[in-house]
């Protein structure tokens, strides 16, 4: 966790069902590889932050002071994916749900 | 309807899904956690299939059907007029879930051919052998749809009928029912039963629940799935605290945590004392004797409300020199020096 990028980037993060109570109907998967953003937008901000033009501008004004009380751009998910699910429905039928932005693949200023 | 499409391995949509290759062998450890959930053995075909699907799209991202949903329907098995009729519920189908394909999976019990009819030899004929007559045809296979909504004591209404020719011995088959589907949703008559008939009387362990039974599967998009919550919807099923926890708001004897009870009872103990001494400005006990033996005021006489409107400041000139607070009898109001309020503001 120590040696993790001081910039806003993608962390990992490993998410059980069973932590969350949802293990009782969701019969696969058991877990997934969600992981999570943090990590600071500010100026200058580097390319990897792929920040869009108003986070950008946001970040400038922020550390020029015009405007007080600016906070920093968000670190927060660009590109997700997917998941699909296999739980009991309340009658106890098996469905299978395919759940978009489920878990994070890049991290963005924003 | 569809020709039926019959083949030895898993049961697939019969509108031209490329088919499952291996039989009844189940995916991975997901069938044992699935049959364990379920409390099924693992021959229940309906998790196998569906299993089967989650599979193929974890593997390969195939979105099932088309969609981005698939719900099972298993059967339940009841013996209406001496014949076993197969009753699914489809009401768990969310209102946003298009439907885009729905199919009936059977199993066809291999044809019990009819015994070769033994015809009488004539006797004149000496030498003619007792020829037996070739088996007849083996019943041909009806299947009958009929949808009804929850509450009806009827049959309910037809809403499809196929005949099927038997399959040369008994195997898994699947029949699109997607106009059957459509039409009951459409009435709202989501309880939908089929009846598998061969024209011969049910044997008598027809109503013996059977690792064979029937199953529809209807593939669908949820056109709410991309709401931003859309995982709550279908898999929160209660909130993450358990229930019984006490409201925060609620009143803090009733809480079950003894600190929060103590931390309560200390405030409305303080409560109980009432402001007056927390709160008294300083200087009012130091008030110079004269004060309080001409005007035998008590303490509380000072706050007529416990709420007083601030008073402008006097200006600096006219303000009394320290240790001269005199009280006006006039206005009830008190006059603190400077140093006494900055006391009391930062009390």
């Amino acid at each position: 966790q120590w040696d993790e990028p001081r910039f806003c980037s993608r962390r990992y993060l490993k998410v059980d069902f069973a932590d969350i109570g949802w293990n009782e109907w969701i019969l696969s998967p058991k877990s997934f590889d969600a992981y999570y953003c943090a990590g600071a937008c500010e100026f200058p901000m580097p390319k990897i932050v792929r920040p869009s033009n108003h986070a950008t501008i946001q970040s400038i004004v922020r550390a020029v002071g015009i405007v007080p009380g600016i906070p920093e751009p968000c670190c927060v998910p660009d590109k997700m994916n997917s998941l699909g699910v296999l739980f009991l429905d309340e009658n106890r039928n098996v469905v299978l749900k395919v759940y978009p932005n489920m878990s994070v693949e890049t991290c963005a200023c924003r | 309807n569809h020709p039926g499409h019959s083949w030895t391995g898993l049961p697939v949509i019969a509108d031209g899904v490329q088919r499952d290759k291996d039989p009844q062998h189940p995916p991975g450890d997901a069938a044992a956690a699935a049959a364990t959930a379920l409390g099924q053995g693992p021959q229940d075909m309906v998790t196998v299939h569906m299993l089967r699907l989650y599979e193929k799209y974890s593997r390969r991202g195939a979105r099932p059907g088309g969609g981005n949903t698939v719900r099972s329907f298993r059967a339940r098995l009841e013996v209406v007029d001496q014949k076993a009729v197969y009753f699914f519920n489809l009401t768990s189908m969310q209102d946003s879930e298009m439907i885009l394909t729905a199919t009936f999976h059977f199993y066809s019990e291999p044809p019990r051919w009819p015994r070769a009819r033994e015809m009488p030899c004539k006797p004149r004929a000496k030498n003619a052998s007792c020829r037996l007559l070739p088996p007849g045809p083996p019943a041909r296979l009806h299947l009958l749809f009929r949808s009804l909504s929850q509450n009806a004591a009827t049959h309910g209404l037809l809403r499809g009928a196929m005949a099927l020719a038997p399959p040369p011995r008994g195997l898994w088959q699947a029949k699109d029912i997607s106009s059957i589907v459509k039409a009951a949703r459409r009435d709202g008559e989501l309880l939908l039963s089929a009846q598998l008939d061969s024209g011969e009387k049910d044997l008598p362990g027809v109503s013996r629940p059977s690792p064979h039974a029937p199953y529809i599967l209807v593939y669908a998009n949820d056109l709410a799935i991309s709401e931003p919550n859309s995982v709550a919807v279908t898999l929160q099923r209660y909130d993450p605290f358990p229930a019984g926890d006490p409201e925060p708001r609620a009143a803090p004897n009733s809480s079950a945590d003894p600190r929060v009870r103590r931390a309560a009872a200390s405030s409305s103990s303080a409560q109980a004392s009432g402001p007056l001494q927390d709160n008294e400005l300083p200087g009012l006990d130091e008030m110079p004797a004269h004060v309080h033996h001409a005007q035998h005021y008590h303490k509380h006489e000072f706050w007529s409300s416990p709420f007083r409107a601030l008073k402008p400041r006097p200006g600096r000139k006219d303000r009394r020199k320290k240790g001269q607070d005199v009280v006006t009898t006039s206005s009830q109001m008190l006059d603190f020096d400077e140093k006494t309020m900055q006391k009391a503001r930062r009390r």
